[in-house]
C-alpha cells in the first residue's frame, strides 16, 4: 500500500460520503443521476466477489464493505426514500446506460486477465467504473448549473482515479513485475471523461463565478 | 504454483 493508493481510496471514500451528506442533510437528491448510482453499485457488487474468498487485508474487506454498503444505500434512497425520490430528476436523467452495461460486458468477455467469472467480472467492473460516471455528466450539461455538492463530488470521484493512476506508476517503478493494463488503460479513460468538468471546475473557481457547463 | 493473481486494490 503506497500514500498515492491510500489517498486515492480516502478522496473515494469522501465523494461517497459527501453524497450521503447531501441526501440525508437536504432530503433531496436533485442534480445527481440515478443511472450513475446504480452503476457504481453494479460496479462495487460485481469486484468485490471475491470479498469473502480472497481475503487480501482488514482494510481492503473493511472498505469493500463500506463501498457496497454506501452505494446501496445511495440507490435505495433514491429510489425508496418518500421524501427523496420526489427530488429525482427523473426526465433529466435520461442517459441511456443499460447499453453501456451491455458494452462493458462483453468487452470483459473478450479481453479480461483469465477467463474466469470472477476475472471477467472483474474486468468488467473496470469498464464499468470507467464510463459509470457518463449518466451523471450528462445529468449536470442539461440541468445547467451545478450546486457546490454535487461538483465536489465529481471533483473527489476525479481525484480519486487520478491518485490510482499514480499509484500504478509507482508500483510499476517499485514493483518488478507488476502491470494492470485492464485497470491502468481504462482508469486513463475513465481520467479523461472528468477533464472538461476539472477544467470547468477550475475556471469557475478561478473566476469565483458558479459553475456553468456549457449544454 | 501459478503466480496467484489476486487483485490487492479496491
Amino acid at each position: 500500500m503506497n500514500i498515492f493508493r491510500f489517498a486515492g481510496d480516502m478522496t473515494h471514500l469522501i465523494s461517497i460520503l459527501i453524497l450521503l451528506l447531501k441526501i440525508y442533510a437536504t432530503k433531496s437528491c436533485a442534480g445527481i443521476s440515478l443511472k450513475t448510482q446504480e452503476l457504481y453499485a453494479l460496479v462495487f457488487l460485481t469486484r468485490y466477489l471475491d470479498l469473502f474468498t480472497d481475503y487480501v487485508s482488514l482494510y481492503n474487506t473493511v472498505m469493500k464493505i463500506v463501498f457496497i454498503a454506501s452505494s446501496l444505500a445511495i440507490v435505495w434512497c433514491m429510489r425508496r426514500h418518500p421524501l427523496v425520490r420526489r427530488s429525482y430528476d427523473k426526465d433529466l436523467d435520461t442517459f441511456r446506460h443499460q447499453y453501456v452495461v451491455l458494452a462493458c460486458f462483453v468487452l470483459a468477455l473478450l479481453l479480461n486477465e483469465k477467463f474466469t467469472i470472477q476475472e471477467v467480472f472483474w474486468a468488467f467492473s473496470i469498464y464499468l467504473e470507467a464510463v459509470a460516471i457518463l449518466p451523471q455528466l450528462v445529468l449536470l450539461q442539461r440541468s445547467g448549473n451545478v450546486d457546490n455538492l454535487t461538483g465536489q463530488y465529481v471533483l473527489f470521484l476525479g481525484a480519486y482515479r487520478g491518485l490510482y493512476i499514480i499509484n500504478w506508476i509507482y508500483r510499476y517503478f517499485t514493483e518488478d513485475h507488476f502491470t494492470r493494463w485492464i485497470a491502468c488503460v481504462s482508469g486513463l479513460v475513465q481520467t479523461g471523461l472528468y477533464a472538461d468538468f476539472f477544467y470547468y471546475y477550475y475556471l469557475s473557481w478561478k473566476t469565483n463565478t458558479k459553475l456553468k457547463l456549457p449544454a | 504454483h501459478d503466480e496467484h493473481h489476486e487483485h490487492d486494490e479496491l
